[in-house]
C-alpha cells in the first residue's frame, strides 16, 4: 500500500468560502 | 511506504485580486484558442487552490464559470465591449478547470479543460414564454435559412464571393414563424458576380472573415430573408517557414488583380457592415 501523502492546508486567515461573486447572472 | 512530506496548498479567497488576475488570464486563453463560436467572459470563480511549484512559482488550480457573449470569436471587438448573451436570448454557460502558473509576477496557462452548455428550455421559458429556443445547427430549416441568406448576400455583393465558415447559432422563432441564424463567412478569390461554380473558389491567403445575422420568415407562397454581415479587417498571412527556416514573403493570391481592392478603411475600422439585404 502506498501511503496517501497527507494534504495539509497551510494555517492562515480563513479565506471567505468560495464560490466568489457572480458578475452577470447564474444559469 | 516512505513518509512523503505533506503537500501544502494555500487557500485563497475566490474574489481575491490575485485569484481574479489568474482567472482573467484563463478567460483570455479560452478566447485566444477557441476555433469557432463566441467569446466567453468570466462570470464566477468557483474554487481556487494555490500549490507551490519547485523550484519556483505557484500553480493556481481554478474552477471558473463563464458566459457566452454575442461577439463571434474572430470579431476584433475587445472582450470588455462584448455583450453577455442574456437569459432571454437562450444563454450559454461555460465550466472550466485551469492550472495557471504564476512566476516572476507573470501568469501562464499550463492546463485548460472547458465545456459549454446552453440554459435549459424550461429556464428560458420561465423568463420569456415566447422567446426562440436554440435549434440544432444541422436542422434542415437552419441550413436552408443560412443557404438563402448567404446567397442573398453574395448576390448583392460587388466584391468577393463569400463562403460559409460555420453556422454558429440558430433559433426557431414562434411568432412570426421564422428561423434566426448567425453564421461566419470568409472571402474567396472569386468575384461574387462572376461565380459559376462556388466549389472552384478558394479562401484568400489573407483571410477576411465576416459574421452574418439573418432571419428567414415563412409566408404564404414563399419566404423572406433579411441578412446583415459585418466584415472584419483582413488577417495577415502567418509567415510560412521555408525548409531552411527563412520566412517566405506573403504569397500573393493570383486572383488579387481580378478583385476590386478591399474597401479601404479610413480611419481603419475593425469592421464594415453590409446590409441589411432583404
Amino acid at each position: 500500500n502506498v501511503a496517501q501523502p497527507s494534504i495539509v492546508v497551510a494555517a492562515g486567515p480563513m479565506a471567505r468560502p468560495c464560490p466568489g461573486r457572480i458578475r452577470h447572472f447564474k444559469i | 511506504a516512505p513518509h512523503l512530506p505533506g503537500l501544502v496548498y494555500r487557500e485563497l479567497n475566490c474574489d481575491d485580486p490575485e485569484t481574479e488576475q489568474a482567472a482573467l488570464v484563463a478567460v483570455d486563453y479560452i478566447n485566444d484558442h477557441l476555433l469557432g463560436g463566441y467569446k466567453h467572459t468570466l462570470n464566477q470563480i468557483d474554487k481556487v487552490k494555490v500549490w507551490p511549484r519547485r523550484p519556483m512559482g505557484e500553480v493556481f488550480e481554478l474552477e471558473i464559470d463563464t458566459l457566452e457573449t454575442t461577439c463571434y470569436v474572430r470579431d476584433p471587438t475587445p472582450l470588455a465591449n462584448c455583450t453577455v448573451r442574456q437569459l432571454t436570448e437562450h444563454a450559454v454557460e461555460g465550466d472550466c478547470d485551469f492550472q495557471v502558473l504564476k512566476q516572476d509576477g507573470q501568469f501562464t496557462v499550463l492546463f485548460a479543460k472547458c465545456h459549454s452548455s446552453p440554459d435549459s428550455a424550461e429556464d428560458v421559458r420561465k423568463v420569456c414564454p415566447q422567446c426562440g429556443l436554440l435549434a440544432p445547427m444541422n436542422d434542415t430549416k437552419v441550413v436552408h435559412a443560412v443557404d438563402v441568406a448567404l446567397t442573398a448576400f453574395n448576390t448583392q455583393s460587388n466584391g468577393s464571393y463569400f463562403q460559409l465558415v460555420e453556422i454558429s447559432r440558430a433559433q426557431h422563432v414562434p411568432l412570426p414563424p421564422s428561423t434566426y441564424v448567425e453564421f461566419a463567412v470568409a472571402a474567396t478569390d472569386c468575384v461574387a458576380k462572376e461565380v459559376t461554380d462556388p466549389a472552384k473558389c478558394n479562401l484568400l491567403a489573407e483571410k477576411q472573415y465576416g459574421f452574418c445575422k439573418a432571419t428567414l420568415t415563412e409566408k404564404v407562397g414563399g419566404e423572406d430573408v433579411a441578412v446583415t454581415c459585418t466584415l472584419f479587417q483582413t488577417q495577415p498571412v502567418p509567415p510560412q517557414l521555408q525548409p531552411d527556416g527563412t520566412e517566405m514573403s506573403n504569397p500573393t493570391s493570383v486572383a488579387d488583380s481580378a478583385l476590386p481592392p478591399p474597401p479601404q478603411a479610413d480611419p481603419p475600422v475593425a469592421a464594415l457592415v453590409v446590409g441589411p439585404v432583404v
